[in-house]
């Protein structure tokens, strides 16, 4: 996964 | 995904079936917020504006689906079902929750990670989520007599918020440029809201008698 990205959290 | 993240999305999703099985066949929605469940379809509506056009998995896809048309179904079924709207106890629920948008919106646009509209938009309902419960926990207060899928439903979500938390430990011990204080502190401050809740959840639990809360 991308490192660092919280974008991908509910 | 690692597994705090994994059993917080769970314990999320268990909620709101717990909460939708209540509703759906006891057809009651006695000691349930209106007020929150409206904040919460707030939520989802102003964080899954990406929905469309930034794909992460099949598996957030789903889950985004499903957090949305539960909590509208949700707000549907205690505003506007013939029977079930006959059980929402209204004089119980008068937080003046929409007051609650203003300084989330307010201090969205101010502290953000980048000035856009989704972005102020996504961090409003971080903010928001954080403050959600609120009308929840002050209806609990005022009828104290909590129904067992009522402090189950309310446990699940604080459980989810608790192993989100987790799962933020996690993931900044293993991925790199993983630091983001404005969901860490909106997230400790909302799991915090449900630390009485559980004290007195544990404590009927480990006596093994019914919840109630104290006056």
């Amino acid at each position: 996964s991308i490192s660092g990205d919280s974008k991908d959290e509910l | 995904m690692n597994i705090f993240r994994l059993a917080g999305d769970m314990t999320h999703l268990a909620s709101v079936l717990v909460l939708l099985l209540k509703i759906h066949t006891i057809k009651s929605c006695a000691g349930i917020s209106l007020k929150t469940q409206e904040l919460f379809a707030i939520v989802f509506l102003t964080r899954y504006l990406d929905l469309f056009t930034n794909f992460i998995s099949i598996y957030n896809t789903i889950m985004k689906l499903i957090f949305l048309g539960s909590s509208f179904s949700i707000v549907w079924y205690i505003r506007r079902h013939r029977v079930v709207r006959r059980s929402y106890d209204k004089d119980q629920d008068t937080f003046r929750h929409f007051f609650l948008m203003w300084p989330c919106l307010i201090l969205a646009i101010f502290i953000n990670e980048k000035f856009t509209l989704k972005e102020v938009m996504w961090t409003f309902s971080i903010y928001l989520e954080a403050i959600a419960i609120l009308p929840q926990l002050v209806m609990l207060q005022r009828t104290r007599n909590i129904d067992n899928l009522t402090g189950q439903y309310i446990f699940l979500l604080g459980a989810y918020r608790a192993f989100y938390i987790l799962n933020w430990i996690y993931r900044y011990f293993t991925e790199e440029h993983y630091v983001h204080w404005i969901t860490w502190v909106a997230g400790v401050i909302q799991t915090l809201l449900y630390g009485d809740f559980f004290y007195y959840y544990f404590q009927s639990w480990k006596n093994n008698v019914k919840l109630e809360l104290p006056a």
